[in-house]
């Protein structure tokens, strides 16, 4: 099983967007996937239309100990599965931070799942919290999506630094194995600049034999594209609500290249 | 003096963006402002091309009282003065954990500061933590920048219940007083829809007389335009880098209501 986290602590950049249409795709092309939102906003759970009854489990449940992944678990295709979140997970910050090794919780879970997927998808939250934390010690690759604009750039080195502290300290598997450029506006020069920043730097990367030479700049654009923004009003994923759209084509394309990807590794 | 805090813990709807180009556009109408900016982020801050070096005062060093306001604040332009973070800020969350009355750690900051102007702007993260409640309990009012987005809408009752919350037991004069749509793309059923909703949420309140009745949607709509996006890269407010963009014309307008705002309080 492929356990993939999408992560960016720059907030509206595209991951919960990434992370539902990605995971729906997917499931599309055969694969079965469980998509399992960590953010407290629980955006991912309310683009597919889960919006949790008061005695319902969330991934809080499980993190405080008191469901099983399974036990929160939702079948919404035949393919795709979705473990939700709550709003009730912000207090998780602080409820857990005495906790002894509470960035391994999620991954306790999840060695105790009976249940086999081809791929795991964590949502996360836009920050560097517990929360992301155990959607790292937990996922053997992480995925950014990036928004290709000045301000978005700005944090990326502190992500990378992020992901080298925790695959030295906590979790020796991980690996930034994938890059996305969403939000895509082919037309301005910015997006233009930004990505030739991006790519620059993960080829003098591979010239060198650094750390980040396995990372992948995925060919495929998100373009911006209202239907992926409308799509969530409607509890779908891109590929129920506007399946023509130049949504549901990109992240069709992305999926397939992720597919490829897994046949090389 | 208005003290204006710039909210909304959903990440990427154009808070950064409407702090310093709002500001910009009351300084050129001969309002002397201060921009604060209290987002380890830093983005205000690079956004007028303020990167501090090592030994630089930022918020940080005055919120654990190693320095003055009058000692952080950098004079940008004749109106315009800007107090600057910086990623340390980061941490200060963690550090103020303990701190007795640490939601006022700004207010005090601001009560033994000399200079006048005529408004202070204040940049927030997106979340709702220490950081922005120090932003709450110093401002007199605040705006919500809102991308006319579904996901965007959905922590919108959180935010209100926030403010809510602050003004009865923390700050008492604490009002809303504004709404401004950002990212607006007119072409699209989605932002109408949105906007509707939120226009009509806040008439029901009017007709009410409920605690929000003296909001004001501001008429003005901040167009996307990709120049707004690029002048980060230089530095720059809108008005230095592209006078003549909709971007600039767009935060004029803003900023002419917000001054005709101020004749009725
Ligand atoms: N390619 C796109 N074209 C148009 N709109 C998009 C696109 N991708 C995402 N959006 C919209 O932009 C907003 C931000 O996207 P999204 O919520 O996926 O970002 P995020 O990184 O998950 O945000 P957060 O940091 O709050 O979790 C949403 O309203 C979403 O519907
Ligand atoms: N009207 C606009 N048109 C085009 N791009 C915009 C507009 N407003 C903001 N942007 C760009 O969108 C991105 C998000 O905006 P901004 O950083 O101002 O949001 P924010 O709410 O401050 O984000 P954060 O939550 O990370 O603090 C930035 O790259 C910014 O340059
Ligand atoms: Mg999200
Ligand atoms: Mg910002």
């Amino acid at each position: 099983m492929r356990r993939i986290a999408i992560i960016n602590q720059k907030g509206g950049v595209g991951k919960t967007t990434t992370a539902v249409n990605l995971s729906a795709a997917l499931a599309e092309a055969g694969m079965k996937v469980c998509l399992l939102d960590i953010d407290p906003q629980a955006h991912s759970s309310l683009h597919l239309g889960l919006a949790l009854g008061a005695n319902e489990n969330s991934i809080y449940q499980c993190l405080v100990g008191e469901a099983s992944l399974a036990d929160a678990r939702h079948q919404i295709e035949e393919n795709l599965a979705v473990i939700p979140s709550h709003i009730d997970l912000a207090a998780a910050e602080m409820e857990l931070a005495g906790e002894v090794g509470r960035e391994f919780l999620l991954r306790e879970l999840l060695e105790k799942d009976q249940e086999e997927f081809d791929y795991l998808i964590i949502d996360c939250p836009p920050s560097l919290g517990i929360l992301t934390l155990n959607a790292l010690t937990t996922a053997g690759e992480v995925f950014l999506p990036l928004q290709p604009h000045f301000l978005a750039l700005h944090g990326f080195s502190k992500l990378l630094r992020t992901i080298e502290v925790v695959s030295k300290r906590l979790n020796p598997v991980l690996a930034l194995t994938g890059v996305i450029f969403c939000m895509y506006e082919g037309s301005t020069k910015l997006a233009q600049e930004v990505i030739g920043e991006v790519e620059a730097f993960f080829e003098n990367e591979r010239a060198k034999g650094g750390i980040w030479s396995d990372v992948v700049n995925f060919e495929t654009r998100i373009r911006r594209n209202v239907r992926l923004a409308e799509a969530p009003s409607y509890g779908k994923s891109i590929f129920q609500y506007a399946p023509h759209s130049h949504g549901a084509e990109d992240y069709r394309a992305l999926a397939i290249e992720v597919l490829e990807q897994a046949t090389l590794m």
